[in-house]
């Protein structure tokens, strides 16, 4: 099954 | 002094509908070369970014950076005040609690005021990096819509997978399965009706349609959009506005647990 990820595990925060 | 006046009200009004599902307060950050906005939803899954250079209004003064925090309700009400073809001023003063709105019709016989109070907007910026894409796809707005809305009727997430052979979307559930192949146009009338795909590396992703379906009330805004796809990274999904700013949205991959 697919999970759903997050934009913070991609994007560094600022 | 900070005072930005844009001559197609209406563009204002499209922008807020085509956010207002997936945020409930933004940031405007205004600085000398235009305003920008960038907003998360609760889950951290959607990102939205909007980008509007200064050369789009007339006039635009922004004496220093100044951050107005505001509640889309509010905002809302307000510009749905407007008419399609008025001009929209928006203004705010240092120092003070308020933005104000004017709104005038075509030929200045009708003005219109309205305040809304500033709010303190506690928002987590995220540095998003310049990608090289695997695959960037320019097609028409409506038809990304369709595809969006016809593909959420039968499951829940979308797989996009780029090929030299074009770009194909797919989705199934319990009731079946269903495929939509886009090719490259080869001649057509009108540049917005246009496909083009940019094959760096096939690619081949999975996102949920509830989040595409939000961004496609962007659609009013251009008559064409471009995916821009790179493998386990968020898509970006850009609409742009005018020829003087867009609306980006970026969205997190479902990925195989």
């Amino acid at each position: 099954d697919n999970s759903q990820t997050q934009l913070t595990h991609f994007f560094s925060k600022k | 002094m900070f005072e930005a006046r844009l001559i197609q009200g209406s563009v204002l009004k499209k922008m807020i509908d085509a956010i207002k599902d997936i945020v409930t307060d933004i940031n405007l950050d205004c600085s000398s070369t235009g305003i920008s906005v960038q907003a998360m939803d609760s889950g951290h899954v959607c990102l939205v970014l909007i980008e509007l250079g200064s050369d789009g209004f007339e006039p635009y003064r922004c004496d220093r950076n100044i951050t107005l925090g505001l509640g889309l309700k509010a905002l809302s009400v307000v510009v749905r005040c407007a008419n399609n073809d008025d001009s929209i001023t928006i203004k705010a003063q240092e120092g003070t609690d308020n933005i104000n709105f004017v709104f005038e019709s075509p030929n200045g016989e009708k003005t219109s005021q309205f305040e809304i109070k500033l709010m303190d907007i506690d928002s987590e910026h995220l540095g998003i990096p310049d990608t090289e894409y695997d695959s960037v796809v320019k097609m028409p707005s409506h038809e990304f819509q369709r595809i969006c809305r016809d593909m959420s009727q039968l499951g829940d997430s979308i797989v996009v997978a780029c090929t030299k052979d074009g770009i194909q979307f797919s989705a199934s559930g319990d009731m079946g399965s269903g495929k939509i192949n886009l090719r490259q146009s080869s001649l057509v009338d009108k540049e917005e009706d246009q496909i083009n795909i940019e094959l760096n590396d096939p690619v081949h992703l999975t996102f949920a349609l509830r989040y595409l379906n939000y961004f496609t009330k962007a659609t009013p805004l251009s008559p064409t959009v471009t995916l821009s796809l790179k493998a386990e990274s968020p898509l970006c999904v850009t609409y742009p506005i005018g020829d003087f700013g867009s609306m980006k949205f970026f969205l997190a991959p479902k990925i195989d647990d």
